[in-house]
């Protein structure tokens, strides 16, 4: 038996809409530490990584390790069917193959429940070694996403380069070229709207910006983005979701040939 | 022209 409660179900509803563009089908993985998810987008350029640790639910019962496999598109459709203020129970037996998804009104008159297949996918799970990152900024997660809208009309491409003097992401096209110099601010009213950059060594990496537009799915979320790279690493741009975990995505860089 | 790592390339199967 599984079973989990959320009375903020609009985080669910915000965490399907951050990952059902980049991901089809998903393997999410139940266990006492929490609600989880590892997968690829279909060019294996992307992985997704989301963790809601069981603490974090008002109601987590896991009796033992399941595996639930979910058509993406499917689960945000059903989820949508939940109102912003609903609170969301995720419900599956032992032995069956679908997964139920019950909506109650916060007022307790409305309680609808709906009814999914699971699917058998054959997804890979790969091993994420911890690194130290030579570069971590933090920033507006807004400030981040609209960086990457801008560019993505000049280039298919940004290229980031932490430096002493900032951030830069860089974009080049057809129709010219552009630059946006972010430099550290810690000195705001609101810690959200700090930028942070935290550098042991300088570093560039180019991306391809519609992996990058994707992850920004993930801005209503969070109000701070964290992006880590290294050297011919994968980059790491993480949203924590309130206070019971996080979606991490990592991009595999492009390389000069 | 730039190449396009996948993300395998960096991270073990488990």
């Amino acid at each position: 038996m599984f079973e989990l409660r959320l009375v903020q179900g609009s985080l669910l509803k915000k965490v399907l809409e951050s990952i059902k563009d980049l991901v089809n089908d998903a393997n999410f993985d139940c266990s006492s530490t929490g609600f989880s998810l590892q997968a690829m987008d279909s060019s294996h350029v992307a992985l997704v990584a989301l963790l809601l640790r069981s603490e974090g639910f008002e109601h987590y019962r896991c009796d033992r390790n399941l595996t639930m496999g979910m058509n993406l598109a499917n689960m945000a459709k059903m989820l949508k069917c939940a109102g912003n203020d609903d609170i969301i129970t995720i419900k599956a037996d032992d032995g069956t193959d679908t997964v139920t998804f019950m909506f109650e009104s916060p007022s307790q008159d409305k309680i609808s429940d709906f009814e999914m297949k699971l699917m058998d996918i054959d997804s890979e799970h790969l091993g994420i070694p911890e690194a130290e990152y030579e570069a971590i900024i933090r920033m507006p997660s807004a400030e981040f996403a609209r960086i990457c809208r801008d560019l993505s009309s000049i280039g298919d491409t940004v290229v980031i380069s932490v430096t002493k003097e900032g951030v830069r992401f860089s974009a080049r096209g057809d129709i010219g070229a552009a630059n946006i110099v972010c430099r550290q601010n810690a000195t705001v009213d609101k810690p959200e709207d700090a930028t942070i950059i935290e550098m042991q060594e300088p570093v560039t990496l180019t991306f391809a910006l519609r992996y990058m537009n994707s992850f920004t799915k993930a801005t209503p979320l969070a109000e701070q983005v964290t992006i880590s790279m290294s050297s011919d690493l994968p980059v790491v741009v993480e949203y924590k979701v309130a206070g019971m975990g996080y979606i991490r995505y990592y991009l595999a860089p492009k390389i000069e040939e | 022209p730039c190449l396009q790592r996948k993300i395998f390339e960096y991270f073990n199967s488990n």
